[in-house]
């Protein structure tokens, strides 16, 4: 049997994958300063 | 018919430079080295941006980099180029099919020396997307990125030179 | 660092479904070579997996084709 103090939870496991996926979407965000095209 | 806004493609070029900071797991990345809209046609940079801003402008130094790019965006238009028009067999871990409203698209990964490269045509046009890192920006890390920033880029998706 | 509030973390892996990197700390980063492996491990219905090493219990959940390794 694996000791317990080496153990997460699934919960722990779960929440930690959504707050980097969660960090790593919100810092993937690019600012766009206007419109990339003029007419012409 | 439309042109590049200059100056917003540059802007926003380097809005993409910045680097992450995952406080959830305490990681962190560098800034990108540069980032680059270049010709799908010939390689040729429209625009670009890097990190390297305590280089002196006008510099020798600064010349020596822009023509560093250079050469760099033109090898890899030249992979990006192969790797599209080869049907039989794509690499998988370094190739990912994209769609992005309804239009699709690939991401590269590129190995170049030492550092990391990522390319994407922005779909149905004749401009790729190119990511330059150091070799410690995951390759994972820099796709999401990348299509993060393609998606972004609607306004140039259909834009056609000449 | 948050993960760090469970002391037994000694380190993360994350990766995406070409086997590519995400991120990866503490002993993870020096371990990048397990995500070969631990990519074929099987994972249950809710997408949790367990595996031995020689010293380190890999705990792996994916979600969304982002796999966590994290290491206690």
């Amino acid at each position: 049997t694996t000791p317990d103090s080496t153990k997460i939870s699934k919960e722990q496991l779960k929440r930690l994958h959504s707050r980097i996926l969660d960090e790593i979407s919100s810092q993937s965000q690019v600012d766009k300063p206007g419109p990339l095209t003029v007419p012409f | 018919m439309v042109m590049l806004h200059s100056k917003n493609v540059k802007v926003f070029l380097e809005n993409t430079l910045k680097p992450y900071d995952l406080h959830s797991v305490d990681f962190k990345t560098s800034s990108l080295q540069s980032s680059i809209l270049l010709t799908a046609t010939n390689g040729g940079i429209m625009s670009f941006a890097t990190s390297n801003s305590d280089v002196p402008k006008n510099s020798i130094n600064e010349i020596n980099s822009v023509n560093n790019l250079k050469m760099m965006s033109l090898l890899v238009k030249d992979k990006w180029s192969e790797d599209e028009n080869n049907t039989v067999e794509q690499p998988t871990n370094s190739c990912y099919p994209v769609e992005i409203e309804s239009f699709k698209t690939k991401i590269y990964t590129y190995e170049m020396e030492d550092l990391h490269a990522c390319v994407a045509q922005i779909p149905n046009s004749d401009l790729l997307l190119l990511f330059i890192a150091e070799s410690t920006f995951p390759y994972g890390l820099l796709v999401i990125k990348i299509e993060r920033a393609i998606r972004e880029l609607s306004d140039l998706f259909g834009y056609r030179l000449g | 660092m948050e993960a760090e509030q469970n002391s037994n973390i000694k380190g993360t892996i994350a990766f995406d479904s070409h086997g590519n990197v995400i991120e990866s700390t503490g002993v993870g980063s020096t371990r990048i070579e397990d995500i070969c492996e631990l990519s074929r491990v099987a994972l249950d219905a809710e997408g949790f997996a367990q595996v031995q090493g020689d010293s380190l219990l890999v705990h792996l959940y994916k979600r969304d084709d982002v796999t966590l390794a994290v290491y206690t």
